[in-house]
């Protein structure tokens, strides 16, 4: 139930990345969040290399939610 | 071990970062 649920927010978190519906996070989808959340472009950017494991320079929703899920458990973890 | 500290720094940046969306979803601070 747990890794549904981890599943359903890395699904909607990348729906807020990708707002064109690509299938894929670009670099520039990433800069885009600049304005709504309240991280730098660096931060972003950073983000962006931790989350691309292979560094083809755009993000699948399995590299996302595989970056997620490590968040996910972490953060449910005593 | 500069990987070790690499590893901890985008860990951080990505719970700011997944934090900050989950706060924009739930609408609090």
């Amino acid at each position: 139930p747990e890794e549904l649920a981890m599943r359903r927010k890395a699904q909607e978190f990348f729906q807020t990345c990708d707002v064109e519906g690509k299938g894929f996070i670009a670099r520039t989808d990433m800069q885009r969040l600049h304005k709504e959340l309240p991280l730098s472009l660096e931060e972003l950017e950073h983000v962006f290399d931790a989350l691309d494991a292979d560094g083809n320079g755009s993000l699948t929703p399995e590299e996302f939610t595989t970056g997620f899920s490590r968040f996910f458990f972490s953060q449910n973890q005593p | 071990d500069p990987n070790m500290k690499a590893g901890a720094t985008s860990e951080g940046v990505l719970a700011n970062f997944f934090n900050s969306l989950l706060s924009k979803k739930t609408g609090s601070p």
